[in-house]
């Protein structure tokens, strides 16, 4: 099975680029987080810092959360909240060496996974449709 | 290739059932509809109507799409929209009896897909966490 192409497949292959990825900054308002979003149409992006290092995930889901208050959604607190404040840090992270079992164990729950460098530098995102695409392709052979 | 058991399976053995899926109604008004995707924590869920039949997909970004306004998201106008107006039509469906490929292929360019019967009925949704999770067992083999 080691001789399959698809498994030498690696994440700097399958990854979206880092200049092709939106996201947003640390100390960004979640006012201005939510209208990257939205404008975007990506449910979640990657958090990055000033020098573009990973930094987090933020997503609708948690900036929403963020501000539902008791009656309804709180919408001014998004500009007193920032996105350091409110996004996921516990998610994994790819290299851009592993291999293609490595990537597809990464989406198996995360619709997108981060590939970092070892200095902690953002270098692109994994996502489950370019995983489905390469074993669609590989399923005809 | 016909012979691999992965290319056998149903859509309805790899569908996670209605009664297990989280939805809204045709009529609601976009308000419940948020607070449901927001509580759930899904980015989007079927619409059925009161007969459970399948009508749409509505998810967190068609609704805050419609509420931004030039100058801030008018939460005021989530009571005044329901979710038909606004919910996605033209998504692709599954038949219980599809076979794996075809539910692979539909859930290519959709998170997941919607698994409605001759009569329009609602039995379930395919995810691409489940399309995943099986080519990952069999992709091992
Ligand atoms: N502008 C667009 N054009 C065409 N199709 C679109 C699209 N926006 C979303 N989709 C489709 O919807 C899926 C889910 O998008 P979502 O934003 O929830 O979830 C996305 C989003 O959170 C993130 N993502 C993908 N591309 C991104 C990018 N260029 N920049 C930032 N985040 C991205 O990765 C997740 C999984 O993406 P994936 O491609 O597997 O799956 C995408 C894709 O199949
Ligand atoms: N409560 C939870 N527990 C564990 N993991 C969770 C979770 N909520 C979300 N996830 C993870 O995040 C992925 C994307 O969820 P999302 O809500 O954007 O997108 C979801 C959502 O729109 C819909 N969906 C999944 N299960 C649903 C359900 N029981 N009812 C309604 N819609 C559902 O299908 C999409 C794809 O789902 P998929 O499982 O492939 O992928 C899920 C799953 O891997």
């Amino acid at each position: 099975i080691k001789a399959l192409p698809l498994l030498q497949l690696t994440a700097e292959s399958l990854m979206i680029s880092s200049e092709k990825v939106a996201h947003v900054q640390l100390n960004n308002p979640l006012e201005h987080a939510l209208l990257i979003l939205v404008k975007s149409g990506y449910s979640a992006v990657p958090v990055l810092d000033i020098q573009y290092r990973f930094k987090g995930i933020i997503g609708k889901n948690t900036i929403l959360n963020e501000i539902l208050g008791l009656e309804r959604f709180e919408l001014e607190r998004l500009s007193d909240i920032t996105v350091e404040r409110v996004m996921i840090t516990n998610t994994p992270c790819l290299n851009k060496s592993d291999h293609f079992l490595t990537c597809l164990k990464a989406v198996m729950d995360h619709p997108f996974v981060c590939v970092v460098n070892q200095e902690g530098y953002f270098d692109g995102i994994v996502t489950r449709r370019e995983i489905l695409k390469q074993l669609n392709k590989y399923i005809h052979v």
